[in-house]
Formats: C-alpha cells, structure tokens, sequence
C-alpha cells in the first residue's frame, strides 16, 4: 500500500489538475520542476502510455512505476 | 540491436523520471 500511496502522489504531481490522466502538456509542464528534458519526459511520457491514445492512466502510470521499483513482472 | 539500445535508454529515462520524483517528495518538509 505503500507503493500505492507513493504512486498516487507522483500521478498527482504530474495531473495538477485532477482530471484523473495525464496528458503530453502535463509532462511538459514539468520541465521547470524536474531535471529532465523536454525530450526526456516527451519519452517517459510515450513510454508510459501502453495504449499510446496520448492519455496517460493512472494504471498505466502505476505499472511503469512497479516495473520501475520491482522489475518487469514485479509484484 | 537498435530496439534494445532504444528500451535500454527509456528505461535510463524512466529511472531519471522517478528518482527526481522521489527525491522531489523526501525534500519537501
């Protein structure tokens, strides 16, 4: 649950305004706030979206982030 | 192989991604 609440927050971070995805314009937006690219977080945010349909869900946001912290598969 | 130098990269910037996310949270007070 741990990890739950820690993903909730980071998608928080990224939907500042609670529509519930995140869109490319959201990843941009935090170019200021974190040290990445604008390239790099254009590629995190591809990455991320599964389906690539340009919204980034909460699931598909929380799988890259347990891949992330357990590895492929990780429970 | 270019596929796997391309996934090998994304995942360096998803780890970047993260960790800036982590170290974003701990710092805050």
């Amino acid at each position: 649950s741990a990890v739950i609440e820690k993903t909730r927050e980071f998608f928080q971070i990224c939907d500042t305004e609670g529509k519930g995805f995140i869109t490319r314009r959201d990843m941009q937006r935090l170019n200021g706030e974190l040290p990445l690219s604008a390239d790099e977080l254009e590629n995190v945010f591809d990455t991320l979206d599964a389906d690539a349909n340009g919204y980034l869900t909460f699931e598909e946001f929380s799988s890259g982030f347990s891949e992330f912290m357990f590895g492929p598969g990780g429970t | 192989d270019p596929n796997m130098k391309g996934a090998a990269a994304n995942e360096g910037v998803l780890a970047n991604f993260f960790n800036s996310l982590l170290s974003k949270k701990t710092g805050s007070p």
